[in-house]
């Protein structure tokens, strides 16, 4: 009888057994709070929660949790799951050169973040090559070579009568016979829903044989980051990820929502206005600051 | 999906999910829902009306107020009307500075634009281009000169060429960086001591009359952290009306609302593109139409 009486404290003090619809409820209600409070889009946290909770039912509670703390920790590991789980590198290796296109919509942080990208690849001992093809918005070219001159990157002298597809072949046939292995182009940005603006980038894309399209986003986005990541990944066949102005405090819940889509890493993130603010993107980091 | 005989209460969800996915929020949109449930209204159509009425009662509850002062001939005392556009980075401040510049121009005004940003890469010439194709007065500071220092002489020249309006560009700044807020504050009272209106003690406006408006520049694609900016934005300075921005892209803009219910600050131009036209004066009932189409 004792032995019984022992073994139920112990079942008690062991906690809930298994993780049910019912003790996990409130949890999973704030952290569909949480999430659509962080800019998760709708749609994304449905789903998000709905696979999390398929993993997470008839899990046995470990020792020192209850079923809402265990549940969460298991939304942590699925989220950083999501966005890629560690830190990745974005690798340029074989025949160069390397073209990356940068494009996005209006301010996001793309000519910025291009001279940031340079500077990043001149420090790894890279010869990058940057290429201004926004001939659009007053002073573009003069912003991205002011910027290239401080970095001492080699810059395209674009002219704002040029247009932007045949500057972008002319300037990586020239970058490639100098030799620099990197070119970066950067792009104006434009609406996902203007047609002709988006068949410019497809054309941008073909002039190359080989090329990376890295969309660059403001980590502020909000609803439409679903929207705008799918029209741009639906054209262009996303190749990373570039979150931007994550030195704020915006939670950043644009990244899960780009994820869902565009299913390609984010590799970097804009920590500042200053040419060494780029980072690797570290999905723990954005979790922890989602779930916080 | 406000179709009649559907009943009110099944249709809370889809109308949560609407109001959330145009960026109204967790909390404003809880606020309406419950309005809703309170007035129980007893068709589809009832409750689109209702809801549709309530966020435009929050919106428009702010137009009484007239842009502070109205902008007459010459501004006030022979000081020109003066109007800072601040913001976080990449909104579109110096894009529609241009904008307002071609409308002012076009009913009659001179126009001043004083390129206060300092720091960014080709702001100055951006602005430049954008005065030309106004036809705008402009004046510019040299690279990394004190921004304040911009603010006055701009202001100064803006008096000195009889301009009605000088429209200050600032540099992007996200509002958790308290040192570039500081530095906003220190150009608003130069704003203020070129007009000879504060002491040259450092007050914030309140006393004397500061810059006539300062506009905060929105982004409609921002989710949640565009209250926070408005928030921190006019615990800095003493902001007075909202501008929206790449409006003519498909973000509904839905953190107006709680922006404008909570700070009472007026909305009072939209963005809808890149051109110097495409700003439009704010308009309730077709921003609330658009938030529930
Ligand atoms: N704080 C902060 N500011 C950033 C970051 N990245 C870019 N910015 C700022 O954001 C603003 C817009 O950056 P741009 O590089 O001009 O953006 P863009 O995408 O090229 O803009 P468009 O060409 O007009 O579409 C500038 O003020 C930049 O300094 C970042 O990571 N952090
Ligand atoms: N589609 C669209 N684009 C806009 C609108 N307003 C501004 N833009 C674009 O947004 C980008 C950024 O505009 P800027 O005027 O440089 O923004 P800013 O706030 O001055 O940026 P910083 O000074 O770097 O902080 C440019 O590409 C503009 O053409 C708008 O209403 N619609
Ligand atoms: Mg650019
Ligand atoms: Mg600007």
């Amino acid at each position: 009888v004792l032995g019984e009486k022992f073994s139920s404290v112990f079942k008690k003090l062991r906690g809930y057994g298994k993780l049910t619809e019912k003790n996990i409820e409130e949890a999973v209600r704030d952290v569909r709070l949480a999430l659509l409070e962080a800019d998760v889009n709708v749609g994304v946290v449905k789903s998000f929660l709905e696979k999390v909770k398929d993993r997470a039912l008839g899990e046995v509670v470990f020792q020192n949790l209850n079923p809402q703390s265990q549940f969460l920790k298991i939304v942590h590991e699925e989220l950083v799951a999501v966005l890629g789980g560690a830190e990745k590198t974005l690798i340029l290796e074989g025949k160069p050169p390397h073209v990356l296109l940068l494009v996005g919509l209006q301010g996001c942080g793309k000519t910025t973040t291009a001279a940031k990208l340079a500077n990043y690849f001149k420090k790894k001992g890279r010869h990058p090559y940057l290429v201004p093809a926004d001939v659009a918005r007053p002073a573009a070219i003069d912003q991205l070579s002011t910027l290239a001159q401080k970095i001492g990157v080699p810059c395209w002298p674009t002219k704002t009568e040029d247009n932007p597809v045949e500057i972008a072949g002319q300037a990586v046939d020239f970058a490639s016979r100098e030799l620099n292995d990197i070119v970066l182009v950067d792009t104006a940005g434009r609406l996902h829903i203007d047609d002709e603006l988006m068949a410019e980038l497809g054309r941008l894309k073909k002039k190359f044989g080989n090329s990376r399209t890295l969309f660059v986003a403001d980590a502020m986005t909000g609803q439409e980051a679903v929207k705008v990541a799918r029209a741009f990944h639906d054209l262009l066949k996303l190749d990373g990820v570039i979150l931007t102005k994550q030195d704020g405090d915006a939670k950043g819940g644009a990244a899960l929502s780009i994820q869902s889509v565009a299913g390609c890493p984010i590799y970097f993130t804009g920590m500042g206005e200053g040419i060494d603010a780029l980072e690797p993107f570290s999905p723990e980091r954005l979790v922890s600051r989602l779930l916080d | 999906l406000f179709g009649p005989g559907r009943e009110v209460r099944e249709l809370i969800p889809e109308i949560e999910e609407k109001l959330l996915s145009a960026d109204v929020g967790v909390a404003t949109t809880q606020m309406l829902v419950d309005a809703l449930q309170t007035a129980s209204p007893k068709t589809g159509q009832e409750a689109y009306g209702f809801l549709k009425g309530k966020v435009e009662e929050i919106l428009t509850s702010t137009e009484k107020i007239p842009p502070n002062p109205p902008l007459k001939k010459g501004g006030e005392g022979g000081f020109p009307k003066v109007i800072f556009f601040v913001g976080i980075n990449g909104v579109g401040k110096t894009t529609t500075i241009g904008k307002l510049a071609h409308r002012l121009k076009s009913e009659g005004k001179k126009v001043m634009l004083v390129a206060a940003d300092t720091f960014r890469a080709a702001a100055r010439d951006q602005l430049g281009i954008w005065a030309e194709r106004s036809q705008a007065e402009f004046v510019g500071g040299s690279d990394n000169a004190d921004p304040a220092s911009v603010v006055f002489d701009g202001c100064s020249a803006a008096k000195a060429r009889k301009c009605d309006v000088a429209l200050i560009d600032t540099a992007g700044r996200l509002q958790t960086k308290t040192h570039l807020m500081e530095e906003l504050k220190k150009m608003v009272r130069a704003a203020s001591k070129a007009a000879g209106r504060l002491p040259a003690v450092g007050r914030l406006p309140g006393a004397g009359r500061p810059p006539d408006e300062i506009l905060l520049i929105l982004d409609a694609t921002t989710g949640q952290n565009g209250l926070n900016q408005a928030r921190v934005f006019l615990d800095a300075v003493p902001l007075t009306g909202l501008v929206l921005t790449k409006y003519d892209g498909t973000a509904k803009g839905g953190i107006l609302v709680s922006i404008v219910r909570e700070t009472g600050l007026p909305l009072r131009y939209v963005g809808v593109g890149e051109k110097i036209e495409d700003l439009k004066p704010f308009s309730a009932h077709e921003f609330v139409s658009s938030l529930f189409a």
